[in-house]
Formats: C-alpha cells, sequence, structure tokens
C-alpha cells in the first residue's frame, strides 16, 4: 500500500456537493462512491445525481425491514445501491438536478449516465479499507459526525467519540501518513473524507479524521461499488 | 416581585446575553453565514443555543485538541436539529442497521504488505 493516497489527485473526485437542510448524506455518499467506481473503470468522471436517490429510492434493509430509504428523512447507502441495481442506473446531475426537498420521483431509464454491477461491504480493519479504497475507488462510508458540527480544520483526533453512534454518511477519498498530532507528539495517519455540507465547512469541504483506531466507527459502515461498463 | 411566593434564583441566559459579548459574536456569525431570524423571540432562542455552541465548541477543542474546533455554519442549530437536518444514516438499532455485515461473511481480504 502507497504511505499517501488521494483520489482527488487522479480525478476521481467531483466537487464538494452541499446537502442542505435535508437528511440526505446517505445519497451524497452512495453517489460518491459510484462516481469514482466509474471513473476507476472507465477514466471518465461524472456528476450523479443525488435528487433521484431522494425522489425515488425506498429500498429497504435486508434485515431490518423497517430501515427504508426516505428522502430527507435518512437512507443507507447498501439500500441505495440495490436501489440502483433494480431501478436500472443513475442519472447525472445536470438531468436531474439537486433541490433538497424530496419531490415527485421523475426518473428517466433513457438518461442513465452509470449502471451498477455489484457492491460489498468491507471488513472493519482499517488497512483492509485502505486497500479496498486503492483498488477500488472512494469509499462510503459511514460515521458518529458529533465532532463535525464545530470541525474547523486539522486532523480531528477525539479522546471519546462513540464508535457506535453511526448517524452521517460521507465519502473516503484517501489517506495520508503524517498529520501531526501535538498530543501524541509526532505525526498520526489520519483519513480524508468528503463531506456534503460545501466548501465552507471544515477544509474546503474535507474532513480529516484519525486513521487506525476505529474512531468515530469510520471503520464499521464502509461499502465499495463495481460499474459496469458498457461494451 | 417582591411580593412573589416564587423567586428566580438562577440566571435567564436569554436575557443576560443580549448585549453581551456573545451577542456581538452572533451578529459576526450572523453576518458571515447570511443568518437572519424572523421574530425577536426566534433571535433571542438562537443567541442562546449560539451561546451554547461556543461553549461546546471549548469542550470539543478539550477533547479533540489535533483539530481547530470553533463557530461554524452550524452554530445556531442544537445537536438534535443539527443532527435531523445535516446527516441522515438510519440507526435503527445501537449498532445501526447496515453495519459492517462483512466482518461475518466471506470477504475476500486483500494483500497489503509491500
Amino acid at each position: 500500500l502507497p504511505e499517501d493516497f488521494d483520489w482527488r489527485e487522479k480525478g476521481a473526485v467531483t466537487d464538494v456537493k452541499m446537502q442542505g437542510a435535508c437528511g440526505s448524506c446517505w445519497a451524497f455518499s452512495t453517489t460518491g462512491a459510484i462516481e469514482g467506481a466509474n471513473f476507476v473503470s472507465t477514466g471518465k468522471l461524472l456528476n450523479l445525481s443525488e435528487q433521484q436517490l431522494v425522489d425515488c429510492d425506498h429500498a429497504c434493509d435486508t434485515k431490518d425491514k423497517k430501515a427504508c430509504d426516505d428522502g430527507c428523512g435518512g437512507g443507507l447507502m447498501t439500500n441505495a445501491y440495490k436501489y440502483v441495481m433494480e431501478a436500472g442506473g443513475l442519472e447525472e446531475e445536470s438531468s436531474y438536478p439537486y433541490t433538497g426537498k424530496r419531490g415527485r420521483c421523475r426518473f428517466d431509464a433513457g438518461k442513465v449516465a452509470v449502471r451498477l454491477a455489484n457492491f460489498t461491504t468491507i471488513p472493519l480493519d482499517e488497512n483492509q479499507i485502505a486497500a479496498n479504497l486503492v483498488r477500488h475507488g472512494p469509499l462510503a462510508v459511514g460515521l458518529n459526525a458529533v465532532y463535525m458540527q464545530t470541525y474547523i480544520g486539522g486532523v480531528s483526533c477525539p479522546l471519546i467519540c462513540s464508535k457506535r453512534r453511526l448517524n452521517h454518511g460521507v465519502l473516503l477519498v484517501g489517506y495520508g501518513s503524517k498529520g501531526f498530532s501535538i498530543l501524541r507528539l509526532g505525526n498520526r495517519p489520519y483519513w480524508i473524507i468528503k463531506n456534503s455540507w460545501g466548501k465552507t465547512w471544515g477544509e474546503n469541504g474535507y474532513y480529516k479524521l484519525c486513521r487506525g483506531h476505529g474512531i468515530c466507527g469510520v471503520n464499521a459502515m464502509v461499502s465499495a461499488v463495481v460499474t459496469q461498463v458498457s461494451s | 416581585h417582591e411580593d412573589l411566593a416564587i423567586r428566580q434564583v438562577t440566571e435567564d441566559h436569554r436575557k443576560t446575553l443580549v448585549g453581551t459579548h456573545t451577542e456581538s459574536r452572533f451578529r459576526a456569525f450572523m453576518s458571515e453565514y447570511g443568518k437572519s431570524y424572523e421574530t425577536r423571540e426566534e433571535y433571542v432562542h438562537r443567541l442562546g443555543v449560539f451561546a451554547r455552541n461556543v461553549l461546546r465548541a471549548a469542550e470539543h477543542q478539550m477533547m479533540d485538541p489535533t483539530a481547530v474546533h470553533g463557530v461554524t455554519q452550524f452554530s445556531d442549530l442544537t445537536e438534535e436539529e443539527f443532527e435531523r437536518m445535516f446527516t441522515g444514516v438510519l440507526a435503527a438499532d445501537e449498532g445501526g442497521v447496515g453495519v459492517q455485515e462483512a466482518a461475518a461473511e466471506d470477504v475476500e481480504m486483500a494483500e497489503i504488505d509491500g
């Protein structure tokens, strides 16, 4: 594994987006993973539609039938992959733009830009997560966002952060080996995370989180996708 | 007031915050993030929330010294409002649904050496 890795430098990550006052982080995390996987398989970066997921995706978890994707009311990335596979694909942002409100489903199968072949969840081990990030592209992750409300910059390495209360979906786009930590008196590895709260939040829309200890549950809800390449 | 049977002995933060340094910071926050509130009542309420979030940011700074914490675009929201409006991953049970089923599944482990 490379010591440092960043999919942004390779052109696999779209601009930071803004979910607005809508609990649709799961849709942004999903499109980010699919945009990245599509880049890995085709070399082309497409900006995909979150609004299609917000309006049209009502897929439910296989184990918990009550955990269903519900627009601004929340959802799960793994549910969304299932929806995209069943619906036949995702439209581009330009053909189905984001409004930040749940509306009538206007999905047009004729405008599909990317199709999904499959998806998987990734083991808890953060080295495995890094390996899958390098191999498959940016990964959708869930984490506990409690420290993100007040985060401005730097490497976040909270002494206490619940690993169980995952409430926010984001996109893992890379990692660094040397983020300076005053507390630990040295350089600590960190994850580079794309958020969906606009560029004015955090480090131009990005969050750096300590790597290696499952901080804030960052290792507990990780998934990767593979897109279908048309011949 | 002297005739009241129950006398208030705790501070009413909503009133005491008006005209303080915290209010000046709140006004700077409103200007920076283009915030406005429809009624005076809402303004005073948000000022109180802002003051609590300034304290929360200081607590986060102590708990997370390698990052920088402070006033953000979400500083006028309670923790519950923030979570409801700006997050959105379902967590039906303690661990949350969708939480790593992969650990128990037969997932191919990647080679990570070298």
